[in-house]
């Protein structure tokens, strides 16, 4: 079971938010690539992309959350996350998802995929963790 | 073409959620 409550979605993925990566380039959040995760992960001494495969999605303690099962890297660790409804993850090559869709669009003027099981999303977890 | 002056700018892999499986199971 997740450890913790959801958290409030943070500002950063509000529409216009200026993001870095790893490289120093400018992008906003919206225009975001897959490939700006890859290369971002790939010039970090610390942090490495792992493909987390979204398996369950059911619902959270709150009316406006979700547990989100994902199998994590090649192992298929099984990691579960409590978010709320609204919070946008990075799919591989489809850009962002958000279990409600509507939601993020109306309070972070983000446009989102539905997130549904099967979904491949960008994850991180430290080098040489094992 | 992007101002980042008067503008909060976050790092990329705020982004992403750090999902270690490494906790007990």
């Amino acid at each position: 079971a997740p450890s913790s409550s959801p958290v409030a979605l943070p500002p950063f993925f509000m529409r216009g938010s200026i993001i870095q990566l790893a490289d120093g380039e400018l992008k906003r959040v919206e225009d975001l690539k897959t490939e700006d995760f890859i290369h971002s992960a790939e010039i970090s001494s610390e942090l490495k992309i792992d493909s987390s495969t979204v398996e369950r999605i059911d619902d959270g303690q709150t009316p406006n959350a979700v547990v989100i099962q994902f199998a994590v890297g090649e192992l298929k660790a099984q990691v579960c996350v409590e978010v709320l409804l609204e919070y946008p993850f990075f799919v591989f090559g489809q850009g962002w998802s958000s279990c409600s869709p509507d939601r993020t669009t109306r309070l972070f003027e983000l446009s989102c995929a539905k997130l549904c099981v099967g979904d491949v999303c960008v994850s991180l977890t430290l080098r040489g963790l094992r | 073409n992007v101002e980042p002056r008067s503008v909060p700018v976050f790092p990329w892999h705020s982004l992403v959620p750090f999902l270690a499986p490494t906790q007990s199971d």
